[in-house]
């Protein structure tokens, strides 16, 4: 008797498979021998950058739609008996050490969202008292160095804008609110537009959160915020293998920049968000919402923490009583927000 | 999720990390 139809379906499609996927393996073990082949030459391969087509058609995915969706779902209550097997699946999954938390009760957290942004126990990160500046977070160090003629690096060889990653210097004059900055400077004249003392240079470092980290970030000196830029965008993945990728990745995605000053001139601290973690929230900043519908992308929101009312008592600025920075928030009317080195400073949210 | 801290210091701040490497939090990211 003949096979079903589904079977004979089957049959004709495992082949295809097979050889499609064999196919593809061998030419990605090709792309490796080949990238050992230049080390042992002491060639350094550059970094297999995706075209504009591909960048536009991954850019054509409804991220943010996508993102908000997660966030939805990650906000629903679990029932207790399905808490412990869920957050198990994903403590063995992405390696996240329990015994850090400040509760290690899985039953106890009402949600994967919670679970994602949970506290760590009291000194289980002791800050480093002698170094000007620390690690804000848990993460994997993606890229550091010195920025060179107006840009950053986020991954060896791969390279954006300063201008495009910060948007035009306006703090310090009138806050600007879903502005567009058609001007394009000189990229090397725009960082020397942002130092304050001749002489000194500007440096960045870029941390990545992996899924199982820490997803909490702290003050990385003790600097005094004056400005925070919110910029709405698509949310694509910021993983290592993507950032390798895409140029100009972080000047795309929504973030959160932070612009002030420390004791050698000009600090910024930018977050930025990315598919499954698409939401940032700055615990001195009640006004601040991300991912968020009614922010269309390409523009930014400004927000000055160096205006009288930003500083008083009942402005949304000041830190709510569930902030972490409650009690130590220290509001320099005028000034802006000091913040001391360690600090709770803000958090990633799922979706 | 990504934080990238940019910052003004004088020439001779130097890192003490390498890419690739991981970090927590309250780590030392270079000296002057």
């Amino acid at each position: 008797a003949p096979a079903p139809h589904f079977l004979q379906a089957r049959s004709r499609l495992l082949p295809l498979l097979v050889f499609s996927g064999t196919g593809y393996l061998g030419y990605d073990q090709y792309g490796r021998y080949q990238d050992r082949r230049l080390a042992e030459l002491g060639i350094e391969a550059p970094p297999p950058l995706a075209s504009d087509n591909q960048v536009a058609l991954y850019r054509s995915i409804p991220t943010r739609l996508v993102s908000r969706a997660w966030g939805r779902l990650n906000r629903v209550e679990l029932p207790a008996w399905l808490r412990k097997p869920v957050y198990r699946l994903y403590i063995w999954t992405f390696g996240v050490n329990m015994k850090e938390a400040e509760v290690e009760d899985l039953a106890s957290y009402r949600n994967l969202g919670e679970f994602f942004r949970r506290p760590l126990k009291p000194h289980t990160r002791p800050v480093c008292p002698s170094s000007c500046v620390i690690s804000p977070a848990d993460g994997r160090v993606l890229h550091c160095g010195r920025v060179v003629n107006g840009e950053l690096e986020q991954v060896k060889g791969v390279t954006y804008k300063l201008h495009d990653f910060l948007g035009p210097i306006t703090w310090g004059s009138t806050p600007n609110t879903g502005g567009h900055d058609p001007s394009l400077p000189d990229p090397a004249a725009f960082e020397e537009q942002l130092l304050c003392s001749p002489g000194n240079q500007l440096y960045h470092c870029v941390v990545y959160l992996a899924p199982g980290d820490y997803h909490r970030f702290h003050s990385p000196a003790d600097w005094t915020i004056e400005h925070r830029r919110h910029f709405p965008g698509p949310l694509l993945s910021v993983s290592p293998s993507v950032a390798r990728r895409v140029r100009s990745l972080f000047c795309v995605n929504e973030r959160v920049a932070l612009a002030g000053r420390w004791q050698h001139g000009f600090f910024s601290l930018v977050a930025v968000g990315a598919t499954n973690v698409g939401s940032i929230r700055i615990y001195c900043d009640q006004e601040l919402q991300t991912n968020a519908p009614r922010y269309t992308t390409g523009s930014y929101n400004d927000r000055s923490y160096t205006s009288p009312l930003a500083a008083s008592p009942s402005s949304p600025l000041a830190a709510s009583p569930s902030s972490p920075l409650a009690a130590s928030q220290e509001e320099l009317p005028g000034i802006g927000l000091a913040l001391r080195k360690g600090e709770p400073l803000g958090e990633f949210n799922l979706g | 999720s990504t934080v990238v801290l940019l910052f003004e210091a004088p020439p001779d701040f130097s890192f003490s990390l390498r890419p690739g490497q991981p970090i927590r939090f309250g780590q030392p990211l270079g000296s002057l």
